[in-house]
């Protein structure tokens, strides 16, 4: 594409052709979007994060990451969808534009680029990092059981060919590794929105124990109104809870381990849909799921703004 | 590049703890090469499996002996694979 006014949201693209979506949205917002490097992964590919500012000096912030599990395609797509969504509305949209005139937001497309890659190059169905396990002929690690909350608990698997492998030891994953340092050195991140897919679920902490968020009350209620921001579009129906109570128990995951670290605003989202194509959710429908998911992110990037701690 | 020709992903519905049981059994057999893209939670949580080709037999006549009841969500995943890949490299060729 020659900008990003041309590329195509309403299809799938490759690790290379997001890169290039990332740097020409740069390069036509320079006062509003730069791209950092946070890291570089397991086979040495530049593991890159878009920030939204207007300006100040670390400024509280919201992280919004998307294809942590490499085959969850829809979520990188809407994550590209986002991103141009954020520098259409600033100035446009009075919420974003308050959003971002008091924080910054912090986008990660491809949070897994070796997987991602692997995925267009090898194993549509690829889950895990690609990183080599000694002693073990099974490549990979389930970068949502790698964290340092519940790390090793039931809830993950210590077998190096299960899909939810925790890994050798938390943060073994230089793809997790590098969002742990760069949330650590920021300091003042507010809210913290990890996206997968499927299922259609709305999810906050915990997944490793089933004692409730000591801020509950408040998550789940904040989910109720962001999914019915969500609903509003198309009606789409998600559930809502903490991780063990929706769901399962999961240990060594990313919200439960950025709720420890204080972001209260710990939310992961499961997209579209609710299994007719489960991973394989056709292109047509990425611009509706990223249209109605961005509802319910700006709900609860509202109440962050509204509501600082 | 891995091909799916063949491969089916199975919507089973487990009514109680004793079929979730059965179920993990059935993850624990790494010959079974299963994929839980869904995986066991609770009775009345569906669970979707990615099946190879050639265990698919094998898949149903355990669930069907314990009475354990499944769709099938996806017939073919290569298929729906194939659309997508031609969906690509034909906004690419544009």
């Amino acid at each position: 594409a020659a900008s990003t006014k041309t590329f195509n949201f309403a299809t799938y693209h490759t690790l290379e052709e997001i890169y290039g979506f990332m740097d020409m949205l740069v390069a036509e917002h320079p006062q509003l979007v730069s791209k950092l490097q946070i890291g570089s992964t397991y086979e040495g590919r530049p593991i890159y994060v878009l920030k939204f500012s207007t300006g100040g000096n670390n400024r509280p912030a919201i992280w919004i990451d998307t294809g942590i599990h490499s085959r969850e395609w829809v979520t990188q797509a809407s994550g590209v969808w986002f991103a141009k969504k954020i520098t259409q509305d600033y100035g446009q949209d009075p919420a974003l534009t308050s959003i971002l005139d008091s924080m910054d937001i912090f986008l990660e497309i491809v949070t897994n680029p070796d997987g991602f890659a692997f995925t267009h190059s090898k194993d549509r169905l690829w889950r895990k990092t690609r990183s080599i396990t000694a002693g073990s002929s099974c490549v990979g690690v389930d970068p949502n059981r790698n964290w340092d909350s519940g790390f090793g608990l039931p809830g993950a698997s210590n077998n190096p060919c299960s899909e939810t492998y925790h890994g050798k030891f938390a943060h073994s994953e230089v793809e997790v590794k590098s969002i742990v340092d760069f949330v650590k050195n920021h300091g003042n991140i507010k809210a913290f929105i990890s996206i997968h897919s499927y299922s259609q679920l709305l999810l906050y902490p915990y997944g490793y124990k089933t004692e409730p968020a000591p801020d509950h009350a408040e998550l789940d209620e904040l989910a109720k109104s962001a999914l019915k921001a969500l609903s509003s579009l198309y009606g789409t129906y998600y559930e809502h809870g903490s991780i063990i109570n929706a769901i399962y128990r999961a240990s060594g995951g990313t919200i439960d381990w950025t709720y420890e670290q204080g972001i209260k605003y710990s939310f992961t989202f499961e997209l579209r849909d609710t299994g007719l194509y489960g991973f394989l959710l056709p292109a047509s429908q990425i611009i509706p799921t990223a249209q109605e998911t961005w509802l319910a992110i700006r709900t609860i990037m509202e109440h962050t703004l509204n509501h600082p701690y | 590049k891995e091909d799916f020709a063949g491969h089916q992903v199975l919507r089973i519905s487990v009514a109680n703890e004793a079929q979730i049981q059965k179920v993990m059994e059935l993850e624990n057999l790494e010959h079974l090469q299963l994929d839980f893209w869904r995986g066991p939670a609770r009775p009345g949580s569906p669970i979707d499996v990615r099946v190879p080709f050639t265990r698919i037999q094998a898949v149903k006549v355990f669930l069907e002996a314990h009475g354990i009841k499944y769709t099938t969500m996806i017939k073919d995943v290569q298929s729906l694979l194939d659309e997508e890949q031609e969906q690509m490299f034909a906004f690419q060729a544009r």
